[in-house]
Parts: C-alpha cells; structure tokens; sequence
C-alpha cells in the first residue's frame, strides 16, 4: 500500500491512497496477476454511512468487508490504512485476544473511530492510544496545513511512533507511509517509498490536487500488480473518488 | 514473478486523471438507523458472488500457507464467535450472512484477515 496527506499551496488537505492487497494469494502464470488481487477488485464498492438521513462518513470497502480501510468524514478529517509486519504481529494478538478480550480488531477499531470521533485530533488519540490485536500503519489527514501524520502502531500502546507532515524527516508539505517504518529504510525489493517521494517531489505544492496524487499512485512501483484501487479524497469538499487500478506488464510484481 | 530489478528506473507518469468510466466503482448506502441485521442486505445480496469468490481464494490460502497455527487460531475463534466478535458487528454479519447466503464464520475470517495475515 501507499498513502500520501498532502496539502496543496493554497493550504487545502488532500488524502490519496493505493490499496495492495494479495502478495503470494495464487500467482496466475498466463496472465501475469495475482489471483486474490484480481477477484478482489469486481468487488470494491464506496459506501456512504449515513445517520438521520445524512452523510456521517464515507469509505471504499471490498464487499462483505465491515470495517474501514480507507475513508473520509467530510469537514473533519480523512483516513487510510497500510500493513505493518511486525514480528510481534496478529498471532500473539489473536492468542491475547482470546484470553482476555482486550485489544481492538484493525478495522472496527477504524471504523468506531470515524463513527464517533469529532475531529483530527480526537481521531489521532484514538488510533494512538488503543490497544490492538495486530501492529498497523494508520495516515490521517486533517482540514488544516499541517494536519497529517503517520501513526506507527505496535500491538500495545507502548511504542507508538506519531510522525507528523511537518516533520523535517517527512516532506514537509506532505506525508507519505508504504509498509515500513519510516525510520528505516524499506526492504531493497520493495521500495515504493522512493520512487513515491521522487514523484511528490517531481509534482511539487504547487500541482498537489487529485490529478496530480492520481499521477504519482499510478507512476510504477507504486502502481504495482497487488494495486486493487487509487482512492482520492479532499476533506472540505467531502470528496471521495475511487478508481479501479491495473497494472499492464512491464509491472513490479509488488 | 521476477520484477524490475532495482535501482528504481521508471519515470512518474503524467495525464492519468481522469482514469475511464470503467474504473469508477459503485455506491452504497449504508443506513445506521437501520437494525444492524438490515444495513448490509442490499449489498450482500448483489455481491454474493464477488464475496463468495474471496472467500474461496482466501480459504485456499489458510489451507496451503496456514500449517498449524493459522487453523489452530481459526479453530478457536469459530468455537468462541459470541465471544469475539463485539456489537453491532456480529448482527451487521448475520444480515450479510442471511443476504448472500455465506457462513457467519466464513464472514468473520473474511473480516479479520488482515490480523491472521500479519500471522
């Protein structure tokens, strides 16, 4: 996966994600795709959550998914998931869970936050500081400049890492995460996170929008073979648009 | 599966958006007003197949990746699902179970793969 918080020169706050899914699910040989990421996208779908008639929140979801993977709360903030792996990962959370029934599954722990959380900050301390069954990569994006970071989630609340745009080490004007933390350098057979900041870089303040965050999540690695969609999202405006993605050879597997 | 073999050599594209209609996806509402039981039954009954389709490829993952850990955990999670899977999620899942015809157990696993996967 991929997600950027971006914000534009005149301040605007973008959110832009590509979603990989189905590393070694069946790799189809003829075609050249992985199996899992080719059932995966007939069944994307934007769903609009609605209270009283009226638009709570809205998120990209594969079918029979409840959860939330990638999603906007028009006028508040926007949302977006990366896997982590983590040695410490989902077996001994599950085995814990079990036990004790403390901790959070991913994606009801997301999707409770964009029911009831009110605000950026609000929904930072809830993704921050919420015990959880498997370590994530949780990006949020808020309405103001500034109002972006990356939040690197252990299991347990102890160790989470809150890396804001504004930090030198991020881009300053944008905050961008794939699956490894960001400080350390990403695995040399999956780099996306370079190529990715090459291309913001290439893109510039100047022509941040959705036309210019399209363009980075389809220039290749980033776009890859595992990339099921692109989502864009502008918190004002409330806008959400998802698009289904391919990747015709020559393509990165991953 | 061999893939381009780093250092990074493709360049950033330019004048993808907007993509063709085709890739727009479609839209459902989902009502929170509604009893939990009911809020998923449109999309689960127009979805069955597509929800059905995942669910195979992933079991054929548990079955030919999982070895005895990932069945062992899925074995006691399906013994303890009032347990483990808090309100309003397990009504939403039985409505989408009854709309698409697909095992409650099946829809939890589909739902929580992502912690069975960093396994």
């Amino acid at each position: 996966c991929t997600s950027i918080v971006s914000q534009d020169a005149k301040g605007n706050m973008y959110h832009a994600r590509n979603l990989d899914f189905g590393l070694f699910l069946g790799w189809d040989v003829k075609n050249r795709t992985w199996q899992l990421t080719d059932i995966l996208r007939p069944a994307i779908v934007t769903l609009d959550w609605q209270r009283g008639g009226k638009t709570l929140f809205k998120s990209v979801n594969y079918a029979g998914y409840i959860g939330v993977l990638t999603a906007i709360k028009p006028g508040m903030f926007t949302f977006s998931m990366d896997e982590r792996f983590n040695a410490d990962g989902g077996y001994m959370g599950i085995l814990e869970y079990i036990r004790d029934k403390k901790g959070y599954w991913m994606s009801f722990l997301s999707r409770e936050t964009m029911e009831s959380a009110g605000s950026y900050q609000e929904a930072r301390d809830k993704l921050a500081n919420t015990q959880l069954i498997a370590p994530a990569y949780f990006i949020l994006g808020g309405t103001k400049p500034g109002e972006g970071c990356v939040i690197t989630r252990n299991r347990h609340v102890n160790g989470t890492d809150v890396w804001p745009m504004t930090d030198s080490t991020a881009g300053g004007w944008y905050v961008l995460e794939t699956n490894y933390d960001h400080w350390k350098a990403p695995l040399f057979l999956d780099d996306r996170r370079g190529p990715a900041n090459k291309c913001m870089k290439a893109m510039g303040v100047q022509n941040t929008g959705f036309a210019g965050l399209f363009n980075v999540l389809s220039s290749k690695p980033v776009l890859n073979k595992l990339t099921t969609y692109t989502a864009l999202m502008q918190v004002d405006s409330g806008t959400l648009e998802t698009y289904l993605q391919y990747c015709p050879d020559p393509c990165e597997p991953w | 599966i061999a893939g381009q073999i780093p250092p990074y050599n493709d360049s950033c594209v330019q004048g993808q958006y907007p993509p063709p209609k085709d890739r727009r996806v479609p839209n459902y509402v989902i009502n929170l007003d509604l009893p939990p039981e009911q809020r998923w039954l449109q999309l689960g009954a127009d979805k069955h197949r597509e929800i059905g389709a995942i669910l195979l490829e992933m079991k054929k993952f548990l079955m030919e990746w999982g070895s005895g850990e990932i069945i062992s955990i899925v074995d006691l999670l399906g013994d303890n699902l009032d347990q483990v899977l808090p309100s309003p999620y397990k009504e939403e899942l039985t409505g989408m179970a009854n709309a698409s015809g697909i095992m409650i157990g099946e829809l939890f696993i589909y739902n929580i793969f992502y912690e069975l996967f960093t396994v």
